[in-house]
């Protein structure tokens, strides 16, 4: 998170502030509900109290205009700039203006009232821009359900105003794992289309041989149909698709698009009904052979045939002596699996039966 | 070899961006080298900030997210 200079913030815990205006896109009474949500994100965790005036002035003057609109900062028209406010301040310290030009709504249409509103009022409180990409203040827009403030965001707020005496229980979403803790597990690891791809809770990491730095982004900004939570992916190169299994459901992505008919349940891959979860999954492209590794065994799956193989599940700690009776993530790269478990990473060999070396996980994220 | 009028299109974008919200000065046309480090400088900060491979060039990533939807206040708080 980041402050303004001097970490401008409100003297007083009651903060006033009035609606001018109202965005003919939304009813009266949604966009008074997005502005009091917006600002209830930062109350309940604050000692701040927010106090609507019908007249007058207020500390936050919140309106709604288009390019330029009176305080020579002017919007841009639909998309790009969307909406910004003035850090604490008397006369336009505080003030929140809403691009006129954008379409408001209250779902997951762009671009959510609320969701920028309460990004907005970050500001008008005090916050200043975060390169936490899970945080609400990170600059760019995505929509997200649930709870908006991360960890990173609270911590933010309450370094300036302190925390909110009477807090009831909320669940904040966690800040962006970070690539270099030395503790980092993966939930799942696929390729696409030459790309590695590392899931681990909201977001992923994105490799390429080219890029010597990872990408890290939300999945629900690349992929909105997913769940936050991937427990297993794999790649199809022949068929062109990435499965991503979460509970007892999987997705099949044709690059970035959905492909028709999913999600499915994971059973219809022959798997018995009390597998309620995949904790790994690894297309291995010699033999068209899928492995799905599900708590201490694992199957496989003929891709040509679409049927389970014979005589499975088997034990993994026969199978693949050396790592361990469970795996977190699978992936397989030139005759050999790499079968990652909490921090360490096994490279395997396929055709010796062996393990070659161990490595932290997060090797292979240039730490 | 000139650049195409896409790519400059491209460049003034990315300047206006860059001017926006990192506080890259105006003006500094005809003190071409001044202008060119200023500019390379400012892509790296933005490129730093959203954890981007820093190049201090106006690559495909970075492009891609200075056309992103984004609040009007600077990235630089300064």
């Amino acid at each position: 998170y980041n402050h303004f200079p001097n970490d401008l913030k409100w003297k007083t815990t009651e903060v006033t502030f009035r609606i001018l205006n109202y965005t003919p896109d939304l009813s009266k009474a949604d966009v008074d509900r997005a502005v009091r949500n917006g600002l209830n994100v930062w109350s309940s965790v604050t000692p701040l109290k927010f106090k609507k005036l019908y007249e007058g002035n207020a500390d936050i003057m919140i309106s709604f205009g288009a390019r330029e609109h009176g305080d020579f900062n002017p919007f841009d028209g639909p998309e790009g700039l969307l909406a910004h406010a003035y850090p604490p301040g008397n006369g336009i310290g505080g003030d929140t203006h809403f691009d006129e030009d954008e379409t408001w709504t209250k779902d997951f249409n762009a671009f959510n009232l609320f969701l920028v509103a309460a990004h907005e009022f970050g500001h008008a409180l005090g916050m200043a821009h975060s390169s936490d990409p899970g945080s609400l203040m990170y600059p760019v827009y995505s929509y997200r359900k649930g709870y908006p403030l991360s960890e990173d965001d609270i911590k933010g707020i309450q370094s300036l105003y302190g925390e909110n005496p009477n807090h009831r229980r909320i669940k904040p979403k966690p800040d962006a794992p970070s690539k270099c803790d030395p503790e980092l597990s993966f939930d799942a690891v696929t390729e696409l289309r030459g790309e590695t791809i590392i899931f681990k809770d909201r977001f992923y990491w994105r490799l390429h041989l080219q890029m010597p730095e990872p990408e890290q982004t939300l999945i629900k900004s690349t992929w909105p149909e997913i769940p936050n939570k991937v427990d297993a992916a794999y790649e199809n190169p022949e068929k062109d698709v990435v499965i991503i299994f979460s509970g007892i459901k999987m997705w099949a992505l044709n690059g970035y698009n959905l492909v028709d008919g999913y999600p499915k349940y994971i059973h219809k891959l022959g798997l018995p009904k009390t597998v309620r979860k995949i904790d790994a999954a690894v297309n291995i492209r010699d033999t068209g052979k899928t492995l799905l590794f599900v708590e201490e065994e694992y199957w496989s799956y003929d891709e040509r045939t679409g049927t389970m193989d014979s005589e499975y599940p088997r034990s993994i700690k026969e199978d693949f002596p050396g790592i361990g009776d469970e795996v977190d993530a699978a992936a397989y790269h030139f005759g050999y699996l790499y079968f990652y478990h909490e921090h360490i990473q096994f490279e395997y060999s396929y055709n010796s039966r062996k393990v070659m070396r161990i490595m932290r996980a997060n090797s292979i994220l240039n730490c | 070899k000139p650049i195409s009028s896409e790519e400059k299109d491209e460049v003034l974008f990315a300047e206006k961006y860059l001017r926006r919200y990192y506080g890259m000065p105006a003006g500094l046309q005809g003190k071409e080298k001044t202008s060119d480090v200023m500019y390379k400088k400012k892509i790296q900060e933005m490129q730093e900030f959203f954890k981007l491979n820093v190049t201090g060039k106006l690559d495909d990533d970075t492009l891609e997210l200075m056309e992103m939807a984004r609040c009007g206040v600077p990235d630089v708080a300064e």
